[in-house]
């Protein structure tokens, strides 16, 4: 891991007073390798690196620090500085009910994380209705069906008419049913697509959600900038939630999606139960990529 | 992609931000730029384009090495077992297969052996209603294996071509799920010994450098045959698979392209690498 590499690079360096410029270029080199190797996209590492060593060179060494350690505590904090505070709050409506709109490439996890989320509104007494707004995947309204079974939470599905027809219909139907939270579960599609991005537009002019929130896998590569950058341009994003995080992927996509979105990363999925949904922390998820 | 014609310390640089951006990873671009700055000393090489051709040589050496077919085996059926982390396109694949084996005359079978997560035997079915094959399932929560056996059973006795078994997604770090994909594959080798005669792990190419480990936990378990690259129509590279094939000499044997069930092609070094440097 890092510290470890540190360990080996700092092993000639004295260590007392202010961090040289020499000193932290060594040091970032490991960082930079280290950021790459856990999937942060190259632009922001190359972005992050410069921000570190600004705040780095100078620093003073505390007492009981190597230089190493030192520079290694500047990048932990600014990693935890631009992935943001934890935040699994849903945005709430003025009046219900509040229309959250799951979002993201084909296989992230959306229809897993729509019951997921459900699942925890119910938790909190809310009244959550789940729409199955993917009409092209084969049995993706009848997965959803069954999660919503599992929860006691109804689904709502028109079968295979227009996706935008369904969430205008499932608002109305919220309404009539006192549900407070509408929870749309859309097609995985490509950002390229024109077609299928301007149906997810078309859903957000229609019932105009409270969130948009990019289901990202948190196996995802350089590929995560592009991804977010397009959701984001196309569709204005309220915020993120990061899938899958129960395996051994560093996650780096965490970061570059932060970094160019400035989203907030609400919420971390854990596993493949219902309940595997957790609030994301980036003090963890800093350690992890840094690991 | 490389502006300057000429070529100096900036076109090294360039070409290892395009590998990395690329998701070829830190050591093997390192390792494909040495290579690289070796040659260009060598051959003197002073243009950028023809630094490019010699990168994209260097590359088709690693990708082109062994054969990237299916295999072809004396008996019937052809037993191909698809497994992979969640999401990234088995069962799809497995639709795009089946249409794939038709197109050439062939009876198909699919296996249902995804018995866990919701509405997996339906997917799948309706795949197999659209290509024309039957089916073979159980009833959901039931053991893997008992659907893994009941296909081989009734490959064999309906002389089917190719039997083409769906297993649920799992992460590879899952001991326990692990385990459950070795119990399928040694069901299957009893009742058919030398089956299956393909193991395919499904790799998304938007996947990162964790598709290493994905590989080296799979291959570990199952002594893997092969690896389909799905998703390559999205914007995603699919870089890894350079640094697979040198380290693990695993076949690249298809690439998905889309969701349709002709989106599936033969693996392509040459596509593949021209793809790299769009
Ligand atoms: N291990 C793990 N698996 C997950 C997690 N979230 C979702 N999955 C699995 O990932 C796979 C894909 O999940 P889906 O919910 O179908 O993904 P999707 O985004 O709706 O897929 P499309 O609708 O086809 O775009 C399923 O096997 C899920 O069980 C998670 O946090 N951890
Ligand atoms: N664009 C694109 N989408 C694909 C491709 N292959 C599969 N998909 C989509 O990816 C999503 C997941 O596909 P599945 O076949 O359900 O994946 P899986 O690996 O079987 O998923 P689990 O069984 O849940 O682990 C679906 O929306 C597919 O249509 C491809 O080559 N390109
Ligand atoms: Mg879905
Ligand atoms: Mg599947």
């Amino acid at each position: 891991n890092l510290s470890n590499k540190f360990q080996e690079v700092f092993k000639k360096l004295k260590g007392k007073g202010k961090l040289t410029e020499e000193d932290v270029n060594l040091a970032l080199r490991e960082v930079r390798i280290a950021l790459l190797e856990a999937d942060v996209n190259f632009q922001v590492v190359k972005d992050f690196i410069a921000k570190v060593k600004e705040k780095a060179v100078g620093h003073e060494v505390l007492e009981s620090l190597t230089p190493g350690q030192q520079v290694i505590k500047i990048v932990h904090e600014e990693l935890i500085n631009l992935m943001g505070k934890t935040n699994a709050k849903l945005n709430d409506a003025g009046s219900p009910p509040t229309i959250i709109m799951l979002v993201g490439l084909q296989g992230a996890g959306k229809t897993t994380t729509a019951a997921k989320l459900a699942h925890f509104l119910k938790k909190q007494g809310k009244k959550p209705l789940l729409v199955a707004a993917d009409i092209y995947r084969p049995a993706a309204i009848k997965q959803l069906q069954v999660l919503g079974d599992a929860i006691d939470v109804p689904v709502f599905t028109m079968g295979e008419q227009s996706p935008v027809d369904i969430a205008k219909a499932s608002i109305n139907f919220a309404k009539s049913n006192l549900k407070n939270y509408v929870i749309i579960d859309t097609a995985g599609r490509l950002h390229i697509n024109e077609e299928l991005m301007d149906e997810l537009k078309k859903i957000k002019e229609e019932v105009s959600p409270h969130e948009i929130l990019l289901v990202v896998d948190a196996m995802t590569g350089q590929d995560a900038v592009n991804v977010a950058k397009s959701f984001n341009e196309e569709l204005g994003l309220t915020g993120v939630i990061l899938t899958k995080l129960d395996g051994d992927t560093k996650g780096g996509a965490a970061l570059s999606v932060k970094a160019v979105t400035g989203c907030p990363i609400k919420f971390a999925g854990m596993g493949e139960k219902i309940e595997n949904l957790e609030p994301f922390y980036p003090d963890r998820m800093a350690s992890r990529i840094l690991g | 992609v490389l502006k300057k014609s000429t070529v100096d310390e900036e076109s090294f640089e360039k070409i290892e931000e395009i590998l990395i951006e690329g998701d070829v990873g830190v050591k093997p671009s390192l390792e494909l730029v040495e290579k690289l700055r070796k040659t260009a000393r060598e051959q003197r090489i002073t243009d950028s384009e023809q630094l490019k051709q010699v990168l994209k040589e260097e590359i088709l050496k690693i990708l082109e090495t062994g054969d990237n077919k299916l295999k072809n085996v004396a008996r019937t059926p052809l037993v191909i077992l698809v497994v992979g982390v969640n999401g990234v396109g088995k069962t799809t694949t497995i639709g795009k297969l089946a249409y794939y084996f038709k197109q050439q005359g062939k009876q198909v079978l699919l296996a249902a052996g995804d018995t866990f997560r919701a509405a997996a035997i339906e997917q799948l079915e309706i795949w197999g209603n659209r290509v024309g094959c039957q089916v073979i399932k159980q009833k959901e929560g039931s053991d893997p294996a008992a659907v893994a056996f009941d296909a081989v059973k009734a490959a064999i006795a309906r002389k089917i071509d190719v039997l083409i078994i769906d297993t649920a997604g799992r992460l590879h770090t899952k001991t326990n799920l692990m385990e459950e994909l070795r119990k399928v594959k040694r069901v299957v080798e009893r009742e058919l010994p030398g089956a299956p005669d393909e193991v395919l792990l499904v790799l998304d190419a938007t996947t990162g450098q964790n598709a290493f480990s994905q590989v080296e936990y799979f291959n570990k378990a199952l002594d893997l045959t092969g690896l389909v690259l799905t998703k390559l129509d999205g914007t995603a590279k699919g870089g890894v698979i350079i640094g697979i094939k040198s380290s693990y000499q695993i076949p690249i044997k298809f690439i998905g392209v889309g969701e349709k069930m002709d989106d599936l092609r033969p693996f392509d070094p040459q596509e593949f690498v021209e793809a790299l440097f769009a």
